[in-house]
């Protein structure tokens, strides 16, 4: 299989609705620093399901895009009520990744940050637990718990020097 | 358990150096380097550790630790595309993996991922290095829209321009 | 102790923001962003901790760990020339501290580090980019010489060649 | 003042005797993977009173250049006897650092590793003690400890993103 296209919406710099790809067998990102790169990085790891934690986060709250400061507090606005050109920070924020598999059959699975701050998960628009969202992409030999398919930026030295109980581990989940 | 660990092993330990050879062959070495798994407890081998070595090209065995930063890059790599032969996720996410490389082996990689990209094996490669993004069939650009604070993406086909 | 901290914190406080706004600045924002060191706890500064914020051009106030790879280099780099400004010491040693920048922060650096080096701040800098090399006085050149198995050096003066 | 010129014998990968330099106000170090760049830092950083683990190293021994295969043991052969085209590891190190003060009178700042793996140290080859040879450099405002003026490769982000007990100590160290 393999991914075709991402849609966001409202996640990290990524202002309302958009659609990035089709991506190519072999495709590049580029753009200055702090356009946005890793956030789509970012993007692709949270709609697997990988923790807010390892996406430069401490809350999913944190992945919602923010356009105004943080300083001017949220709360002085109460919600629904837009100021004069400052309209208030999105409250939900979601990613869908479009994947094809073997067969050419399109799967999407969506995974969104709901306003209570949880996570909620759909394939093809049917909300469904963790487990089988991770089951239907273990499927397709995605294993996020090993992954090994994902280098984050500056992660990359320490997986040649890893200790031998990680390393052990690795192999372990791939197996 | 231990059958599937050892299957899994023995995998990667069999395709490793060839990879790592494919990853530092150059004119003056075309042997390239040699890289191996080995296990620090033979009787029990989930219990304890198996550790990786990679010797670059002319070099004499040494501590992982004591390899510089690209030359320890590039063994990362390889273990990285090893583990994969065994097991292949069907995409590559990688951000600037580039960073410590010199021009010559940012080309080895990007060599390497354009002959091993295919339907069944994507890669979506982060990079602020023309040698690596220029190999690639298409860009996806992104730059910041000031206008409404926001990230915004363009796509731009490379194939076509490519002779 | 507690006086010589409080003149050492109150230095490069005042001079921090002109320095990131001397490394930030471009075209597009001429004024570049805003950057300044703040106190956990003021009755005892040297009990609790300095806080470094830095905010790059027409960007809203985040953590420190919000910023990207790039971002946070820049930050660094005028911490550590603010740090200088209060005790130069005679010389800087940087090694590839621009693995992360992308060509026009890497061009910011390099113009920085040339208007600033003079007989008393020395910098001897590591890199693999071309852009920041190129605007050095001297070059100095390490190959590993495999006969011998051995690293070499080749001292190379650029200022007769730089118009 | 200013660094006027290194010269080293047998340290990490600079096999017997080498002089590096001059360098100038802005001297840039360049060369391919593995050349031995951040070797010829880390002689910076050993001439001045730097540890061995932040070196890279895990002993003082291992900053010596070693030729052979570590695992053609060094035991296998008595000292000073040479097979034919295997000369021994070297069991001394050196290096110097040549200093311009703001005079223009020369300092050399030299430490060796000895054969028994300590560290001794000399100005103008004059053997001193640790604490008058630190002392030295801390009137050049040279300050080892705070080391404020040299960032090892891949350090340099955590420097923006050190805790503020880590700030406060570097401040408290150049006060
Ligand atoms: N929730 C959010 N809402 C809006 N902007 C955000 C949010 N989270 C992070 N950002 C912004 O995203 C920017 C970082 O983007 P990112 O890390 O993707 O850059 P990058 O393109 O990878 O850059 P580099 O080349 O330097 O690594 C930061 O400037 C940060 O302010
Ligand atoms: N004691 C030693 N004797 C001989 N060689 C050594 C010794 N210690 C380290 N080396 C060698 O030095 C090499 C690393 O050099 P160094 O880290 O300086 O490279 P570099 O030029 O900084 O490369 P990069 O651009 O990848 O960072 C290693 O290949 C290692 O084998
Ligand atoms: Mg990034
Ligand atoms: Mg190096």
């Amino acid at each position: 299989g393999r991914l075709d296209r991402l849609e966001l919406e409202n996640f990290k710099s990524y202002k309302g609705h958009q659609t990035i790809g089709p991506f190519h067998n072999f495709t590049s990102v580029i753009g200055p620093n702090g356009a946005g790169k890793s956030n789509l990085m970012d993007a692709i790891s949270f709609v697997l399901g990988i923790k807010s934690a390892q996406l430069r986060s401490s809350q999913l709250k944190d992945l919602i895009y923010r356009g105004r400061a943080m300083q001017e507090d949220d709360e002085e606005i109460p919600d629904g009520m837009a100021i004069e050109g400052r309209t208030n920070n999105p409250k939900r924020a979601w990613v869908m990744a479009v994947y094809k598999d073997d067969n050419g059959n399109e799967i999407k699975f969506t995974r969104s940050i709901t306003t209570s701050g949880a996570s909620e998960y759909k394939i093809n628009n049917k909300v469904v637990t963790y487990a089988k969202y991770n089951s239907t992409l273990e499927q397709q030999n995605i294993l996020v718990k090993a992954r090994n398919f994902l280098v984050f930026q500056g992660d990359v030295e320490a997986i040649a020097s890893q200790s031998p109980k990680d390393l052990t581990r690795l192999i372990e989940q791939i197996s | 358990r231990c059958k599937r660990f050892r299957a899994a092993y023995d995998h990667i330990e069999k395709n490793i150096d060839q990879i790592y050879k494919d990853l530092t062959k150059s004119r003056s070495f075309p042997l390239g380097g040699t890289a191996y798994l080995s296990l620090e407890d033979n009787e029990e081998p989930y219990l304890d550790g198996v550790k990786y070595h990679a010797m670059p090209p002319m070099k004499r065995f040494r501590d992982m630790e004591q390899l510089s930063g690209g030359e320890k890059t590039m063994a990362a790599l390889a273990l990285l595309f090893a583990i994969h032969s065994f097991q292949p996720s069907p995409f590559f996410v990688l951000d600037e993996v580039d960073a410590a490389l010199d021009n010559t082996n940012v080309g080895k990689i990007a060599n390497y991922i354009r002959e091993h990209a295919s339907d069944t094996f994507q890669f979506i490669v982060i990079s602020l290095k023309s040698t690596l993004y220029e190999k690639a069939q298409a860009l996806v650009g992104i730059y910041r829209d000031q206008e409404v604070n926001s990230s915004k993406t363009l796509t731009l086909q490379l194939d076509k321009f490519q002779e």
